[in-house]
């Protein structure tokens, strides 16, 4: 799940 | 991005400038937890490590080398600026007990196994405990400024609207975090029994605080 594992959060 | 995230994020941003300019105004760092602040360090550094691998946006990036540097600047003023202030004999938690945990927690717990996703595990995990050193030095010092509870307040809001944010992104876009989620979960009960653990404690006023 790559869409999940890019942390755009901070 | 939405307007719950940037809330937040300007609650984040907020504690932090609370933090420095109290000490920067009076020149001490009395009743502020290094432990605490050190864990803040370690928990932005290895959150932030994919600045070097990942763009998100220039927000993105601008914000985490603000923590990061914030984080470093903080560490400085209490432990070599103004170290004499430092009350080192009320910070007595002893933080291996959050570390290690955390540390097992995120080698067993994370969503690959792979050094960033480990450190980004490790860092949420210990974003959500990291305030307990500052809440045990408040409650053995008895007293409570200001500053601090207004620090606390937005540090502990922060969270909060992270998890409206969550809840949200899930609605709206299908998105959703289990760590990040059952850690900022874990983040606002602590921060909310926190201030149950004050409770009593005395508000006080430093002489240095009302100098113009």
């Amino acid at each position: 799940d790559q869409d999940q594992l890019t942390h755009d959060e901070l | 991005m939405n307007i719950f995230r940037f809330a937040a994020d300007l609650l984040h941003v907020f504690a932090i400038a609370t933090l420095l300019l109290k000490i920067w105004n009076t020149r001490s760092c009395a009743g502020i937890s290094g432990k605490s602040q050190i864990l803040f360090g370690l928990v932005y550094v290895t959150r932030y490590l994919d600045l070097f691998t990942t763009y998100v946006s220039l927000y993105n990036s601008v914000m985490k080398v603000f923590f990061v540097v914030t984080s470093a600047v903080a560490i400085f003023l209490i432990y070599v600026q103004y170290k004499k202030t430092y009350e080192h004999d009320l910070d007595l938690f002893r933080i291996e007990l959050l570390l290690l945990p955390c540390a097992m927690l995120s080698l067993v717990i994370n969503h690959e196994d792979i050094v960033l996703e480990v450190l980004w595990t490790f860092s949420t995990y210990l974003e959500s405990v990291a305030i307990i050193p500052q809440l045990f030095m408040v409650k053995k010092s008895g007293g409570i400024e200001k500053f601090m509870i207004r620090y606390l307040i937005a540090f502990g809001s922060y969270r909060a609207i992270y998890l409206i944010n969550w809840a949200y992104r899930y609605i709206m876009e299908s998105h959703y975090d289990l760590i990040a989620i059952f850690a900022g979960i874990l983040q606002t009960i602590i921060y909310i029994l926190g201030f149950f653990l004050l409770r009593g404690v005395k508000v006080v006023v430093s002489d240095k605080e009302e100098e113009p």
